[in-house]
């Protein structure tokens, strides 16, 4: 068996979990934080039969693959006397950074 | 040496922690959730000399172990005017999910 | 690859998360709890390539070391009428509980 670490952005995390579970697979949740932007992230943990790991994988690049997003940053430029004017601007969210390493002894108690 | 995981449930936790003390071993707590059933629950990690892990496992299935419990469910049948009446009902407790990861290198610095 | 675990003092984490993205490497914080003491503490997961283990745990070893400290343990001897006299103290702070597993896949997605 394996156990397979993502760490992903919160925004993606109720998404991913309910598409591992509906592939009828367990998943385990952890609140982490990333160390350079000390921001609150998700680090999910997976067992998994050997079988099953690129299927799971597979879900992960899927539900949390880094993509663009537009969103309206509040931009207030002084020449127009400071009134709001929602700006789009591109930035890049999700994203995730999974590591899988080897069960050598699983149960269920 | 081995790194144990037992992923069980709050209730169970800090028994299983002083159980795990008493037999000299060390023991870190991580608290984490569910996927599917969204509630909290406890994730141990416990790193173990060779010969030690058979023993922690016992330990683990001895203070963990799925049971039955009864539980007094608030049923109000509307037969009786509502009157409160506590009807036992037995629901499943307890558990444990456990998997054990090889370790290359342990220091105390 | 290897993933490294680090379970540091609360107090030793923001210096040493700093100095381990100084040296161009991420890291990812969880929280946790000492099953002895009861007390929160910190564990760090550092996924890094072989060729820079020694590096890392040399990191950890520098900020993280256990060392003397002398604090102001609150003393008020009764023979003084009860008078505040800080009385210089010495304790043993610091300290990390490392270890080491193999990656067997990583990717970033
Ligand atoms: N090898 C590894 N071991 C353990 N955890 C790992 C890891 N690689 C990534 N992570 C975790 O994933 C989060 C996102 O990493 P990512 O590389 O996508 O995105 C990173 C990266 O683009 C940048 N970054 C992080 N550390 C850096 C460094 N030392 N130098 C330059 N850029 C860094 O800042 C973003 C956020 O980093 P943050 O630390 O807040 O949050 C990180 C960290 O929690
Ligand atoms: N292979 C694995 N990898 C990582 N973590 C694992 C795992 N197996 C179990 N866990 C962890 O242990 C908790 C209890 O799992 P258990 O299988 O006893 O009890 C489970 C199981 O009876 C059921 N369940 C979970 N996922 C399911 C699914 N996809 N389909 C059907 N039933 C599911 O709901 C109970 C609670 O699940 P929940 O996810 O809230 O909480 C899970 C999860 O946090
Ligand atoms: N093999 C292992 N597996 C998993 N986690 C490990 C570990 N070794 C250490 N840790 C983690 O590191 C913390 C500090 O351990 P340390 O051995 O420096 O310092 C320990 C040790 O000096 C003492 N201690 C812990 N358990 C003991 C026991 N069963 N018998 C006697 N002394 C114990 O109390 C201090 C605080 O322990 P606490 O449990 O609160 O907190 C522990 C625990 O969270």
């Amino acid at each position: 068996m394996k156990l397979i670490f993502a760490i992903i952005n919160d925004e993606d995390s109720p998404r991913l979990i309910s598409e591992i579970n509906r592939a009828g697979q367990r998943v385990t949740k952890l609140n982490s934080t990333g160390g350079f932007l000390r921001a609150g992230n998700t680090t999910l943990m997976i067992v998994v039969e050997n079988d099953l790991l690129d299927t799971l994988l597979g879900i992960i690049r899927k539900y949390a693959k880094s993509r663009k997003a537009v969103v309206n940053s509040s931009v207030t430029p002084s020449v127009l006397g400071g009134t709001f004017m929602p700006l789009p601007v591109e930035v890049q969210i999700g994203g995730a950074t999974v590591f899988v390493v080897n069960v050598e002894h699983f149960e269920k108690i």
